[in-house]
């Protein structure tokens, strides 16, 4: 479903680059579950994010569903990260003068489904990640990890194929976290291929699959 | 050094009332280390808040050093937060278009700090943290993981006497977090008072008293 050959990925900062992405080999096969692990800065989220579609390397080939990403149209690109990939930021990037539901709503209202569905099912999936009672609330109406999780209700009520979340459980208690994971597992189980960056080996422990990077440079262990 | 009896906070949403804090009895004693043990939504935010004067509570008495808090003027309220309180926010509130050194001399510059003195001291607590080749980057060249150092280096370098540290190694991995514990150990030992919340019951362990805050009730944990 989505292969990269040699991905290279540099910032520039001032006159100083910085190659944050060395020579990255990684490909992932439909309905896999893998988690990502390494220390703070090690560029899981640089990862990521090209993984999403958010950002493009600085080189190297990324070829997603069968087509080179360099390749397509902007609009290919936006449907395919709208329709196709649910993305939890890791500071869950919440609009802050919209609600809970309003927030979820929002990637439904741009894949045009109708409003009472679309209210729905936005309802359902706060209700699933626990936050039932918050609907209304806006972010800084809601504590850290509520926000994490209206940031995963709003990634997943779309349905999409692939999930890529960065580090979904960070903001959360020891059995929240675990209530999160066994709603990747069950989406797993239907099908969908998940990608979880995390520091908490427990977590990731959840997955298939899991993949170290450090200083830029991936590998694999065996899970 | 700090005690707080009967302490509530209710929150106003639309027409409901919701008390997220219930009548919390707590004292906190010079140099002590305590953590801060609980769910998500279950109000260790908002007491942290109302801890580091940053938020009032609806009722109740909080005596600080000796002063009851709602009884303080505004400029003396002003200058306990910036002299005598250290505050690491669960979300780092850095300032977007400062670099992390400028951030962390922010402080400094409150405190009438002179130039040449101030970017040292920012300097040494950005190189304590694991910084020191990030001093020029903005948060947003930053992973999450060094926005959050940096907020801790903020919240170190004007050497309060009570720090309080909202979920401070939330996106660190293992070792990075450890490293913070150690350097917060370090300045409990100078005699700092700290308290910290955390979800994570082996950073936990290194307080020398666990308190435990299930939906707005405090219970202590012998440690
Ligand atoms: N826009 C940028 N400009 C310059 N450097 C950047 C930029 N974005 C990220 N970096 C640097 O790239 C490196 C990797 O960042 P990245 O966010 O991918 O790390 P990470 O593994 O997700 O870390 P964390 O676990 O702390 O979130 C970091 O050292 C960071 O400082
Ligand atoms: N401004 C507000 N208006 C209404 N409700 C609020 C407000 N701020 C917080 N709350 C509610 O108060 C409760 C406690 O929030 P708080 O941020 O203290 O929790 P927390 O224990 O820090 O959680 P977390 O571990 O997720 O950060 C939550 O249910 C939250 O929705
Ligand atoms: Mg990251
Ligand atoms: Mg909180």
């Amino acid at each position: 479903i989505l292969e990269m050959k040699d991905i290279v990925k540099t910032y520039l900062m001032g006159e100083e680059e910085q190659t944050v992405l060395k020579n990255v080999n990684f490909s992932i096969n439909e309905g896999e579950f893998i988690s990502i692990l390494g220390p703070s800065g090690s560029g899981k989220s640089t990862l990521m994010n090209i993984i999403g579609c958010l950002d493009m390397p600085t080189s190297g080939e990324y070829i997603l569903n069968g087509n080179e990403v360099k390749d397509l149209e902007e609009g290919e690109l936006a449907r395919i990260r709208n329709k196709e990939i649910g993305f939890v930021f890791q500071q869950f990037q919440l609009l802050p003068r919209l609600s809970a539901l309003q927030n979820v709503e929002l990637p439904l209202i741009y894949a045009g489904v109708k409003e009472k569905e679309r209210k729905e099912r936005a309802q359902e999936m706060l209700i699933r990640v626990g936050l039932g009672e918050k609907l209304k609330n806006r972010p800084n109406q809601l504590s850290g990890g509520q926000q994490q999780r209206v940031a995963i209700a709003r990634a997943l009520v779309t349905h999409p194929t692939i999930i890529l979340a960065d580090e979904p459980t960070g903001a959360l208690d020891q059995k929240t976290g675990y209530q999160i994971m066994d709603l990747f597992k069950e989406l797993n189980r239907e099908g969908r291929t998940i990608v979880i960056i995390t520091h908490d080996e427990n977590i990731a422990k959840n997955a298939t699959r899991i993949v170290k990077i450090l200083d830029g440079c991936l590998s694999e262990v065996a899970s």
